[in-house]
C-alpha cells in the first residue's frame, strides 16, 4: 500500500487543492510501479494551513498557482521515488522514459507497461541488457486500450522504434536497438552500466514530441521470500 | 518455514529497533525544515500483537482548521478509511480539516460495516482531542490504514492511544521522523522530505513543504 501526507504552510484556496494534488500525483505517485498490484488503501493527502502568511493562491491562472504546482509536483516525485528505492527486495532503481510519442497519455501507458513487466524486471535483476523484453512490452502496451481516444493512440512502428540504456554516471547512452535494427552491443559496457543501482531505459517511438516517465525497480528472490511469508 | 520467516523478518528493519540498512541510510534525512502550524507524533499501539515497541500510530495536526484534499485508490475494493476520508472531504468541501490519523499493521480493508465504524471512530476520537464545538459537518480528520487485508482493527487499543498520540505532538525533526516510522510496514526506511520555497507574489516569505510516505509492496498506484 502507498500512503502519503504532504503539508505546507503556504496559503492555498481549498477549491484549488484537488487539481494541484491530482496534477502532481499523476506525474509522481501514479507513475511508479514495484510489483504491478494496486492496493485497496492507496491514499495521498495534501494539507495547506496558510500559517506562513502572504497572499492566498486563489486563481488557477495565477503565477503563484503555476509556481506552486511545479514545486508540489517535483516534491511529490521525490517522495514517490523513495518508495521505489524501497521496493521489496529491490536492488535497482530504474527510470523508464518513453519519448517521441504523439501523446503523453500513450507514452505513459507504454512506460508503465515496461515498468510492470516481470520479464523486464527479472532481466534487470540479472543484469541482462535484454532489449527484446523491453520491446515486447512496448509492442503489446497499447493493445485493447479503451481508455485512450483513437486519435491519441500512436501507431507503434517497429522500424522507427529505438531502445537505449542511459548510464547513471553521465557517460554516453548505450544503444541497443536503433530504428528497429539491433545494435552490436558491447556486453562488457552493458554489464558495467547494469552494475549500478540507478539506470534509465529510453524508448524512442520516432513519432512525435510527447514524453512519459515511470519509475520502477527490479524483481529479486527476496520479493518472493517476503511476500511468501506475509500472512492475511 | 522458520527459515523463511527469519529471512523475511530482516526486512522489517524499521520495526524492532529502528535500524536502517546501511545502503538506505543516505535516504533518511538527519534534519529538516517543517511547515509552521503542523505538529506530528509517532506512538506505539501494538496493532500487530508481535509489535512490542515500534510506533504504529501517526498523528498529524494543524493548529488551525486548514484546507485539505486527497486522492484515493481506484481499486473497487476500497478500504474503510478510504471511503470514510473521501466522504469527509466531500462533506467539508476540502476545508476545516484538523488532522490526519494513520495506523500501520492492519489495513482495515474488506472488513464490512464494522470496519467502516472503526475508521469513523478513529476520526472522531482524533477530533475529540481538539475540544472544539461541532460545526455540524462531522469529522475533521483524514483516516488512513495500512497492513494486512481482511482483519478487523484492534480498535479499542487504537482509540485508547489517540489521546497519548495527541499529547506527544511536536514540531521537531525527531517528531516528523517518528511519524514517518509509524506508518511503515515492510519498508526498510522511513520516507520523509522537507523543502523551503517562495512564491512570485511574496518573494520575501519563506514557505515550507514537508511530506512523508510509505510503501514497499503492492505498489502500482492509480489514484484519483
Amino acid at each position: 500500500t502507498l500512503l502519503g501526507v504532504i503539508t505546507t504552510d503556504a496559503p492555498v484556496a481549498p477549491a484549488l487543492l484537488s487539481s494541484l494534488l491530482t496534477n502532481a500525483v499523476n506525474k509522481s505517485f501514479n507513475s511508479i510501479c514495484i510489483d504491478g498490484d494496486t492496493s485497496t488503501n492507496d491514499t495521498v493527502a495534501l494539507l495547506a494551513n496558510g500559517a506562513a502568511g502572504g497572499k492566498e493562491i486563489s486563481s488557477d491562472s495565477s503565477q503563484d498557482y503555476y509556481s506552486f504546482q511545479g514545486i508540489l509536483t517535483e516534491f511529490a516525485t521525490d517522495l514517490a521515488k523513495l518508495v521505489v528505492r524501497d521496493g521489496e527486495g529491490a536492488t535497482k532503481f530504474v527510470t523508464v522514459r518513453v519519448t517521441e510519442s504523439p501523446s503523453e497519455a500513450a507514452a505513459r501507458k507504454i512506460a508503465g507497461t515496461v515498468a510492470r513487466s516481470p520479464l523486464v524486471k527479472t532481466a534487470l535483476y540479472g543484469k541482462d541488457a535484454n532489449w527484446g523484453r523491453i520491446l515486447c512490452a512496448t509492442g503489446y502496451s497499447l493493445i485493447s486500450e479503451p481508455g485512450l481516444p483513437a486519435s491519441d493512440v500512436p501507431e507503434i512502428v517497429p522500424e522507427k522504434t529505438s531502445v537505449s540504456f542511459m548510464p547513471s554516471d553521465g557517460s554516453p547512452e548505450l544503444k541497443l536497438l536503433v530504428n528497429g535494427e539491433p545494435e552490436s552491443v558491447d556486453e562488457t559496457r552493458a554489464s558495467q552500466i547494469l552494475e549500478h543501482e540507478d539506470l534509465e531505459i529510453v524508448v524512442r517511438l520516432g513519432g512525435g514530441q510527447a514524453e512519459g516517465v515511470y519509475w520502477t525497480c527490479d524483481y529479486s528472490h527476496e520479493y518472493i521470500t517476503i511476500n511468501g511469508d506475509y500472512r492475511t | 518455514r522458520s527459515q523463511t520467516s527469519t529471512t523475511a523478518q530482516r526486512h522489517y528493519s524499521v520495526a524492532p529497533n529502528g535500524t536502517v540498512p546501511p545502503t538506505k541510510q543516505k535516504y533518511v534525512p538527519t534534519k529538516g525544515t517543517y511547515p509552521k502550524g503542523f505538529l506530528v507524533s509517532g506512538t506505539h499501539v501494538g496493532v500487530k500483537p508481535t509489535n512490542t515497541g515500534t510506533p504504529d500510530l501517526a498523528f498529524l495536526a494543524s493548529e488551525t482548521p486548514c484546507a485539505a484534499a486527497a486522492v484515493f485508490t481506484k481499486n473497487k475494493f476500497q478500504a474503510a478509511p478510504v471511503t470514510v476520508s473521501r466522504e469527509m472531504l466531500r462533506r467539508r468541501e476540502n476545508t476545516g480539516v484538523r488532522s490526519v490519523i494513520i495506523n500501520s499493521g492492519c489495513a482495515n480493508a474488506v472488513t464490512g460495516k464494522g470496519g467502516m465504524q472503526d475508521a469513523e471512530q478513529m476520526g472522531l476520537h482524533a477530533d475529540k482531542c481538539f475540544e472544539e464545538p461541532s460545526d455540524g459537518k462531522g469529522s475533521r480528520t483524514i483516516v488512513m490504514s495500512t497492513g494486512v487485508i481482511g482483519q478487523r482493527l484492534p480498535i479499542q487499543k487504537i482509540l485508547n492511544k489517540i489521546p497519548l498520540a495527541f499529547n506527544a505532538l511536536g514540531t521537531s525533526h525527531e517528531h516528523w521522523l517518528a511519524a514517518a516510522r509509524a506508518i511503515c510496514t515492510t519498508d526498510t526506511f522511513p520516507k520523509l522530505l522537507s523543502r523551503t520555497f517562495s512564491l512570485p507574489s511574496s518573494p520575501s516569505i519563506k514557505y515550507c513543504i514537508a511530506g512523508m510516505t510509505k510503501g514497499a509492496g503492492m505498489i502500482h498506484p492509480n489514484m484519483a
